[in-house]
């Protein structure tokens, strides 16, 4: 975030000048503003990742940051910072991490993590609600993944951890991570009512199963994110997206760095969940 | 560390809407 902060910085002395920079000189003014490691080309890599972008204008190519990139910081930095204003705001984070004999718990990957739950025994994923005000965390552990598993955490877990009017905050790539279960025609009818009516579709049971299964053909599966979000804003709550290139904005990151000092602390050679507690004991220590 | 993302938000805040009126002055050229 540093490195993103000194970006900005750097950018707006520029365009102050009136002048557009190139990545390099970007990349020389940046090394002013703090130390880095990086090569002009491994910097240029990060900016691009950052989403900056040459922009053709009239008088000529212009560095900046995608637009929608700048939007998004803007709409998710004002609601945070609003919020945060209020008398002992109710601030929670929604996050999920990979746990494996690894220990890096990591955020599962941007698709589904489907394929790797289902590749290896002892991997699951620990799905898990923070609050930075009471500093309480529900979660589970669990190796499907799936829309209807979340769904199922958010109404009896979720729903009840939450304070009125919370404002949850997820990661922008949440929903991606879920896996969705196709249904085909060998489901059986009540299957595919249940998923027509999870999803608002108009339907009755007295429908044939034929005619389910053609609205089910017929609904843009795109269109269909994970709906905890709605669950949440039903139920009077605001959930806000944090974008992708804000992610060291949450601050569950210092809950697993501490899970794995901790570990390493314990057994810094051979780590393991085993012999260590397990993670649930260390999330419960917190 | 919750202290610092707070500073930071609030940083990255103030830097944008720098960055907005800067940037007009270039569009505007």
């Amino acid at each position: 975030m540093e490195l993103q902060i000194a970006i900005l910085k750097s950018m707006n002395i520029f365009y102050r000048e009136g002048i557009s920079p190139s990545f390099n000189d970007v990349y020389e003014s940046v090394k002013d503003i703090i130390p880095t490691e990086l090569t002009s080309a491994q910097f240029e890599n990060n900016m691009i990742v950052l989403g900056y972008i040459y922009k053709k204008m009239p008088f000529g190519r212009l560095l900046m940051e995608k637009p929608e990139i700048t939007f998004q910081r803007f709409f998710y930095l004002q609601t945070i910072i609003e919020t945060r204003k209020k008398n002992k705001p109710n601030i929670y984070y929604i996050d999920q991490r990979i746990i494996d004999n690894s220990l890096r718990f990591q955020k599962p990957p941007s698709q589904s993590v489907e394929a790797l739950l289902q590749s290896t025994n002892d991997t699951s994923v620990f799905l898990y609600i923070v609050s930075t005000t009471t500093r309480q965390v529900n979660g589970i552990f669990t190796n499907v993944l799936d829309h209807a598993n979340v769904n199922k955490w958010i109404n009896d877990v979720v729903l009840d951890a939450l304070k009125p009017k919370s404002v949850v905050v997820v990661d922008s790539n949440f929903g991606h991570t879920i896996s969705r279960k196709e249904l085909t025609m060998y489901d059986t009818k009540a299957d595919i009512l249940k998923w027509l009516k999870e999803n608002s579709i108009p339907c009755t049971s007295n429908m044939r199963k034929a005619e389910l299964f053609e609205l089910y053909k017929k609904t843009p599966k795109k269109d269909l994110n994970c709906n905890f979000s709605s669950i949440l804003e039903a139920h009077g709550h605001r959930v806000i997206y944090l974008p992708t290139t804000l992610e060291d904005l949450n601050p569950t990151n210092f809950l697993w760095n501490f899970i794995r000092n901790k570990l390493q602390s314990q057994d810094p050679d051979k780590p393991r969940l085993t012999n260590c507690g397990g993670v649930t004991n260390l999330i419960c220590e917190l | 560390g919750l202290y610092k993302i707070k500073q930071m938000e609030k940083e990255l805040f103030k830097l944008d809407a720098e960055i907005e009126e800067s940037l007009d002055n270039v569009l505007r050229m």
